[in-house]
């Protein structure tokens, strides 16, 4: 991992010792630098960085940090080299640009509509968006899925798996969608699968936009809807290392102006 | 521990007459003895002694570095000195109560990157500008 650099200890220079209220001051004010409003708390464990998107993002961050290390301050975020923790694609194309800021979305709500229900058969999970930061330009986005092997019935077919944002749900008739992204695979392709949804981050700016509702829609080549769980899509009852999870690219405004305190 | 400050020499320089020479102006100058030039020092934010190692997951912290140092006359050319610092320097011999002296502060800052949980368990990847010293000079 990191490089621990050898930490200065001036010697002979009296420490002074900070007072409890001088503590938090100081870790408030480090905090703000960072540009974070308090001191996250996270709920699980978060020392278990068995997750996909924390290990997805670890390979995203070493390749990072090692651009910052060479070229210092310009240097433009090239496409980075994905390699050992996470088995992971890089981002799609020429997605990774000089992002300011990535987050990976992993709070969700799953529903599927499967071999129990009328065809056609979708899977859709819903993504809490409040974290994708508001003052910022988001230049990318994605979605990770990760696909097994399909159900023997469809072992030597074509399929075509197509992503949709659900616009607006109504009560009497079908969703309105916008189609995002189309993938066309072998059943048998295991791994994980990676759709460009950037087209429906347009309106995600201010606060219009908390939640993003994708659906995801898989047939044969013949046209026969496939229940994305036969197929071998892998949603948030998969194990934590295959669970599915959004990234966004964004980029500040050229000069944010730091608010005087 | 910090390294002694190293006793500067006095550069032999055949072209310009070395400021001291100069009848009745510089006199008073003396080369910074034992007194260290503008440069960059060592400053390590350990993200570990802050306790944040439970949400912030790499790095465990970074050097951040800081500048310190005289920018006393003659400024040599690797104290990166401004054009004005220059001047600034030679006004300051001349009336050292009334001018200070140039400021030792960083002339290159660059970024680094942060990656930490937030409080609902996503993982963010952060980029912080201006954190870095890269080099410091007399402004």
């Amino acid at each position: 991992g990191s490089v621990l650099r050898r930490r200065l200890h001036s010697a002979g220079v009296p420490q002074r010792r900070l007072s409890g209220g001088e503590r938090r001051d100081v870790q408030r004010e480090i905090l703000a630098v960072l540009g974070l409003p308090g001191r996250p708390r996270p709920r699980a464990p978060s020392r278990a960085p068995a997750a996909a998107a924390p290990l997805f993002m670890l390979d995203l961050y070493h390749a990072v940090a090692g651009e910052e290390e060479e070229e210092g301050e310009e240097a433009a975020v090239s496409r980075p080299v994905l390699t050992g923790l996470s088995t992971q694609s890089p981002p799609p194309g020429s997605v990774v640009s000089r992002a300011d800021t990535v987050v990976s979305l992993v709070n969700m709500v799953e529903q599927d509509r499967d071999l129990f229900s009328p065809k056609p058969y979708w899977k859709e999970l819903r993504f809490d968006l409040t974290q994708v930061p508001a003052g910022e330009a988001v230049t990318a986005a994605e979605f990770r899925i990760y696909k097994n092997r399909a159900a023997p019935g469809y072992a030597n077919s074509s399929l075509q798996i197509s992503i949709y944002e659900v616009e607006a749900q109504n009560s009497n008739r079908e969703s309105d969608l916008l189609l995002l992204d189309v993938q066309d695979l072998r059943a048998g392709t295991e791994g994980w699968l990676v759709f460009d949804v950037t087209a429906a981050s347009n309106h995600w700016s201010g606060d219009q936009k908390r939640s993003l509702g994708l659906r995801l829609y898989v047939e044969t080549d013949d046209g026969h809807s496939v229940d994305p769980g036969s197929a071998g899509l892998l949603g948030r009852r998969g194990p934590r290392s295959k669970q599915p999870f959004m990234v966004t690219f964004s980029r500040a405004s050229p000069s944010p102006g730091r608010v005087t305190r | 521990a910090a390294r002694p400050p190293r006793r500067r020499q006095h550069k032999k320089s055949n072209e310009l007459p070395h400021p001291n020479k100069l009848p009745g102006i510089f006199d008073d100058v003396h080369a910074t003895e034992g007194r260290q030039v503008c440069r960059r020092h060592e400053l390590y934010v350990s993200f570990q002694d802050l306790g944040w190692l439970d949400w912030v997951i790499a790095p465990q912290g970074y050097s951040a570095y800081y500048c310190e140092g005289e920018c006393a006359f003659p400024l040599d050319s690797c104290m990166n000195a401004t054009n004005h610092a220059i001047l600034q320097s030679l006004v300051h011999l001349m009336k050292p109560e009334a001018v200070p002296k140039a400021c030792c502060a960083p002339t290159k800052l660059s970024a680094t990157s942060v990656l930490y949980y937030d409080s609902n368990n996503n993982v963010i990847l952060k980029k912080h500008r201006n954190m870095v010293v890269k080099s410091c000079g007399c402004h």
